[in-house]
């Protein structure tokens, strides 16, 4: 099946969000 | 006023639901009573939140280890998804502590959570951090040393994500030959 992938980019963003 | 928009905070979900372990070295308990699984989660956002809310590496006393392993696998050579594997073994020297062990922790556990290796994510297990007095260390486990395909392409991407030059070599070694012999005598299996 598709693997779900998330570049460092995503990650960090996600971790600037509130 | 016009009223407020909620929107649904949709969490992202990861590929795989990830446990995270820490290790406090107490000698008068076992090392099996030492280990304590903090938590489980398998989301972006859950990642973060359990992230902030935990020590940084870098603040840990010597002797205690974080761990993120699949779910499902413990953090030792002796379960079965580990006993045929290995590991890719990062040393850092005792000043890199303050300038690049919380990097490099970070670093791991996103190429993880992220599935940084592709189509040979099946073959991670996951990352230990040891932090002692006399360096720390971070390493990536897999799941078969012999596969060799899967492991030169792990620890070239890992490699390249935690920023090492060329002249840095990472080594990769066999859970079976780090257990029957010394640390400082086992042998690399494969080096990028």
């Amino acid at each position: 099946g598709t693997r779900i992938i998330y570049d460092r980019k995503f990650l960090m963003e996600c971790r600037n969000s509130p | 006023a016009k009223g407020l928009v909620f929107e649904m905070v949709e969490k992202h979900p990861l590929q795989n639901r990830w446990a995270l372990w820490f290790f406090k070295n107490d000698k008068s308990k076992t090392w099996q009573a030492n280990l304590h699984l903090i938590t489980k989660f398998d989301t972006v956002e859950d990642f973060w939140g359990l992230y902030h809310h935990i020590q940084p590496a870098s603040k840990l006393t010597p002797g205690c280890d974080y761990s993120l392993f699949k779910d499902g696998i413990e953090p030792m050579w002796e379960d079965d998804q580990n006993k045929r594997g290995g590991r890719w073994l990062v040393t850092l020297a005792k000043q890199q502590r303050h300038t690049d062990l919380d990097h490099f922790w970070l670093e791991t556990l996103l190429c993880l959570i992220g599935e940084s290796f592709e189509r040979f994510g099946g073959d991670i297990c996951g990352a230990v951090l040891n932090v002692r007095a006399k360096g720390d260390k971070i390493a990536v486990w897999t799941c078969e040393a012999d596969n060799r395909d899967g492991v030169t392409h792990i620890g070239r991407v890992y490699k390249e994500r935690l920023g090492l030059t060329q002249k840095v070599t990472i080594g990769y070694q066999a859970h079976t030959d780090t257990a029957s012999k010394s640390h400082n005598l086992t042998k690399n299996k494969f080096v990028v």
